[in-house]
């Protein structure tokens, strides 16, 4: 379902360019679920940015069920994006001033095919699941860190999206309810989602079937998962 | 130098209200190393806000250095907060639009004791210690997630503080970047400066002399660390 093919990303700034991404080739197949792990700032961030359409790369092709993401427009590659990936944010980005409900309410109203008929009911759903059936009217500043991410965790759920991007899901979560949260995790891609999710933490990368290992913009290995 | 006695945090929203705290008692002596355990939404950064002065109680006594600060106006609260205290944030708390060089910078320009005589090169120092020594120029949204809590990190030593509060310090950061952090707090916590981390991963916990376990607003564990 995802391919990438000899991916790199500069950054520029003034004279300065940051290769973030060296040159990145990465097959993967429907229903998979993927660990990217790396140092910090090894470009696993960037790669996630990438393969979710929210930003496109300086060279090389991203297939995304056949089709060649990065040339499509502005509109085509946004509408992509909404109709078939749930992105989860290494810093959540919700929105502030506005409830917990209505930030994982809003990527249905992206929805233009309108599969999800009672909007209200699945944001209530995706919030209980990861445990915040209590704290539906709260705002991102009445949140704990951890309570944030799973905010955004349900927000990537609702749409019931294709693919599941999620960029460090547990990092301010203890351990107990990381293990509630990847349990979540291994249902959806029980039901034939595919998952990629960043970690730094080797007990979460045990959840996935594969590890992919960056290391300064490049792909340093890519094997299976052992020990599980 | 900290004495917590049955200290609250109650939150009102409307006719609810959360109780954060609900009595805790807290003794810390100068330069000891705890860590903080508990469950998301279990209390421990409406704790760590208070220990900070960056919140007050809703009742209870907080001593520091002796000092009841629960009591201290809107100045001599912050004070106390900007003389002695480095804060790191779980949300890193950053200013966008300014350099990591700059925001490392920006509690030096408080510090009216003017004990750091050129907070240029305190800063630089501070940055190079967490690995960041090349991206002094670069803004918060042109680092990675592990590289804005560095950047949190270094801000909240470069005014040689006495007192370390530290939040999720690692939950961004790969294994071995978190040992050079931790290595940094050691090495810190060698010289006498008192330190307080929360944490959810254990291996950060054992790097603390003693844990305190907080669930559902109140202390229910405080014992030393044992398998060092
Ligand atoms: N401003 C606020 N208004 C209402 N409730 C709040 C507010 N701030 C925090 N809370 C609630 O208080 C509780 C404790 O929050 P706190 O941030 O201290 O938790 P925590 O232990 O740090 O959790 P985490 O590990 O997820 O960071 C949570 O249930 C949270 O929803
Ligand atoms: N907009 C930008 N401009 C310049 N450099 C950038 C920009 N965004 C990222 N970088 C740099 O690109 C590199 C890769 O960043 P990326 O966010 O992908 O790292 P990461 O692997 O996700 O790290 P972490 O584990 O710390 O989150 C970093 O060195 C970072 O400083
Ligand atoms: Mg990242
Ligand atoms: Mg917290």
């Amino acid at each position: 379902v995802i391919e990438i093919k000899n991916l790199t990303r500069v950054f520029k700034m003034g004279d300065i360019a940051v290769h973030a991404l060296r040159g990145v080739n990465l097959n993967v197949d429907t229903g998979e679920f993927v660990a990217i792990m790396g140092a910090s700032g090894s470009g696993k961030s960037t790669l996630m940015n990438l393969l979710g359409c929210l930003d496109k790369p300086t060279s090389g092709e991203y297939f995304l069920d056949g089709i060649k993401v990065n040339e499509l427009n502005g509109n085509a590659f946004a509408t992509i994006r909404n109709e078939r990936i749930g992105f989860i944010f290494q810093t959540f980005n919700l929105l502030a001033r506005t409830s917990a409900l209505e930030n994982v309410m809003l990527p249905l109203f992206y929805d233009r095919r309108g599969r999800i008929k009672n909007p209200g009911a699945a944001a209530v759903e995706a919030l209980t699941r990861v445990g915040l059936s209590d704290r539906l009217e709260h705002e991102p500043s009445q949140l704990s860190g951890g309570q944030q991410q799973r905010v955004a965790i349900a927000r990537a759920l609702v749409n019931r999206p294709a693919i599941i991007l999620a960029d460090e899901p547990t990092g301010n979560l203890d351990s107990r309810t990381s293990v509630e949260v990847m349990s979540v995790f291994q249902n959806l891609n029980d039901q034939g989602i595919t998952i990629i999710l960043v970690t730094h933490e080797p007990d979460i990368a045990l959840y996935a079937r594969r590890v992919v290992e960056l290391r300064d913009g490049l792909i340093r290995r890519d094997s299976p998962v052992t020990g599980r």
